[in-house]
């Protein structure tokens, strides 16, 4: 646990390109 | 340098160009060394870079023409988001008790650099699969401040949108679309949305059509999107 890198990079890249919000609506 | 050296740098409390040289070698030893480098630059390296961050922002208020202190401020942000870019660095910002809160006050919108960077940390803070509810603290966050300097709480997204940098335009998009998706009720993303529009989201929203830009465009559809799902869900 905690070795994990790149967490910010992932999820700020995911709001780009609006893959954060899909499918979060069911 | 050592984590422990930057920590002992840290602590001499150094000012003005000495502090920002220090935070611009810092933030690229954070980006760049093994995530056990910033384990143990630790909870204490932490305290350190919010309380300068915490002092730099009341200071601010007093000299707000003090563009080194903009910089630095704008360079511990920048160190943040290194810090946080991976497991152990995230989860000691989300404990730590003003993380959360220092960062909405870098919701500046004249700095507006700095404000895309504030924004977009708090909007991926928004979406982390947490127990807690985080896009609840980052709006308790940004509603106290509000009320702090008595103005209305999305004053400073909607004056970043009024800005003539296109990233800040799509960052604060961004944290809307953040702030609303999470929302379970339909009656809070219905609130919020009715409050941006009663501040001028919609005319703001006319002019970012407008404007040629494919993050823009992503985060102008994220946001029409839920907006009509829940209209028919009303």
């Amino acid at each position: 646990e905690g070795d994990e890198t790149g967490v910010m990079d992932s999820l700020m890249e995911a709001l780009q390109s609006g893959a954060a919000f899909r499918d979060r609506r069911k | 340098k050592s984590a422990v050296m930057y920590i002992q740098e840290l602590k001499t409390e150094p000012r003005d160009t000495q502090l920002l040289s220090c935070l611009e070698s810092l933030r690229v030893s954070l980006n760049n060394n093994p995530v056990s480098w910033v384990q143990t630059f630790g909870d204490e390296g932490l305290a350190l870079l919010l309380s300068f961050l915490k002092r730099l922002q009341e200071e601010k208020e007093e000299y707000p023409n003090s563009s080194i202190s903009v910089k630095c401020q704008h360079e511990i942000i920048r160190c943040l988001k290194a810090f946080m870019n991976n497991k152990y660095g995230l989860k000691a910002m989300l404990h730590s008790p003003d993380g959360i809160s220092l960062l909405v006050r870098a919701i500046n919108p004249s700095v507006p650099h700095m404000m895309v960077d504030a924004v977009r940390l708090l909007s991926a803070i928004c979406i982390l699969d947490h127990p807690e509810n985080l896009h609840e603290r980052v709006l308790e966050s940004i509603t106290e401040l509000a009320e702090e300097r008595d103005i209305e709480r999305f004053q400073p997204l909607l004056s970043g949108m009024h800005k003539s940098n296109i990233a800040l335009k799509g960052g604060c998009m961004q944290l809307i679309n953040a702030l609303i998706s999470r929302g379970e009720e339909l009656d809070f993303r219905i609130h919020i949305r009715s409050e941006l529009m009663r501040l001028g989201l919609r005319e703001l929203l006319a002019e970012v059509r407008l404007i040629e830009n494919e993050e823009l465009r992503v985060q102008l559809q994220v946001f029409d999107e839920q907006a009509e799902e829940d209209s028919d869900d009303l």
